[in-house]
């Protein structure tokens, strides 16, 4: 009710949960052909959990995933993930690329992926990075949603205290934050690329990062990766490095697109989006569109092989 | 509504892997309440942590008895905080 429409929305600010879920729902009454809002389950705390679905048509077409936010307090993600689904519906019938790949293929993008921490993150404390789960026994909230997942799960690069930003949780997929992603791609079963969107540092990463073997597909996931990374850095010359996780950056079991990847969803991938570390999570709402246009140039590239090879 | 006064950012740089230990040491210290942004890796990667102003001395005095680099990333969480918070504000009134 606060805006009229969604060219009016104000891309260069932080927004709330609830400002961000009218978003999503004046940019659905608006492309009521192109888009549409999937509930995919309910939050610990009970709140809906919503996934964007751009689709112009087909049966359960080849699908491309992006997720922003499982971290909660990594903002310019969410705030990104609005810019993209602005975007696609802007490009589709306009831009090349974006109506090649949404004439042959679905995107799917959840844009809160954390609600009851990113509420949180708004209401009582900034910096919360998990969910908002009870653990019994424990005084400490809350589970790490990229150390829940059924991959490597509690193996080394996970913790098992309950009070760790890192606490991988009882047992894989106990978040229904995680479990509803999981039967979402379980369900769907087409999903050729799956992308999930955190922030900082500047990498793109890809599986695995709970053991050191190389993914069988590494060659093509570097080479995609430095393709994606090349186009990225050709906007604003933000440079990204880019690698496997656990080479890259360190070991991290029960991670979102190890997952993913042992699904048999070849394009999978992490990106750490702006900045290196002067501002970290605390990246200044100026930073939010230049941060999501050059990422959306490396998304496409990602999407475009994709679409181009078909598996 | 938790505050951030006094917290500081700071960018570790390890030189060997004795002194990663170190600073894993310091990530079970839960008393501390150290908030690790980017957490131990291998030497050279750098690491960030906040760290509530009650803890800063003593773990800037661990750190440089051990002659482990570190610079202050971001001087006061709060204040940033505070921008962000009066930036949002400034939008949505506009």
């Amino acid at each position: 009710a606060w805006v009229r429409s969604t060219d009016a929305f104000n891309y260069a600010t932080y927004h709330t949960l609830e400002e961000i879920y009218d978003f999503i729902d004046l940019l659905v009454s608006e492309n009521p052909q192109l888009v549409s809002k999937i509930q995919i389950g309910n939050t610990y705390e009970g709140r809906p959990i919503y996934v964007l679905k751009f689709s112009t048509g087909g049966n359960n077409r080849p699908a491309i995933w992006i997720d922003t936010g499982i971290h909660s307090r990594e903002w310019v993600t969410q705030a990104s993930g609005v810019w993209f689904a602005k975007k696609i519906t802007e490009d589709y019938g306009q831009d090349a690329s974006v109506t090649a790949i949404l004439d042959n293929m679905d995107i799917f993008l959840e844009i809160v992926t954390n609600p009851d921490g990113f509420a949180f993150t708004h209401s009582k404390n900034r910096m919360w990075r998990k969910t908002r789960s009870k653990t019994a026994g424990s005084l400490c909230i809350g589970v790490d949603p990229n150390r829940n997942w059924d991959a490597g799960f509690g193996e080394a690069g996970a913790s098992s205290n309950p009070c760790s930003e890192t606490y991988r949780g009882k047992v894989a997929n106990s978040e229904s934050e995680v479990k509803s992603i999981v039967d979402f791609v379980q369900s769907h079963g087409n999903i050729k690329a799956f992308i999930s969107i955190h922030s900082y540092s500047q990498l793109l990463l890809y599986p695995y990062g709970y053991k050191s073997e190389a993914a069988p597909d590494k060659e093509e996931l570097d080479q995609l990766a430095k393709s994606a990374v090349t186009a990225l850095a050709s906007l604003y010359g933000t440079k990204f490095e880019y690698g496997s996780i656990i080479k890259t950056i360190y070991q991290a079991s029960g991670s979102t697109v190890d997952w993913t990847y042992n699904q048999g969803i070849k394009y999978s991938y992490t990106f750490e989006l702006r900045d290196t570390g002067r501002y970290g999570f605390l990246l200044p709402a100026s930073q939010i569109i230049p941060t999501a246009q050059e990422t959306w140039l490396a998304l496409l590239t990602i999407m475009e092989h994709a679409l181009n090879h078909p598996y | 509504s938790e505050d951030f006064v006094g917290h500081q950012v700071l960018r570790i740089s390890v030189a060997d892997e004795a002194q990663m230990q170190k600073v894993k040491e310091l990530e079970d210290l839960e008393h501390l309440q150290l908030d690790f942004w980017r957490g131990p890796a291998h030497p050279g990667s750098p690491i960030d942590v906040r760290v509530p102003f009650r803890s800063l001395q003593a773990v800037k005095v661990f750190l440089e008895s051990l002659g482990i680099k570190y610079k202050i990333m971001i001087e006061d969480v709060q204040s940033l905080l505070d921008e962000e918070k009066e930036q949002m504000l400034t939008a949505k009134a506009r």
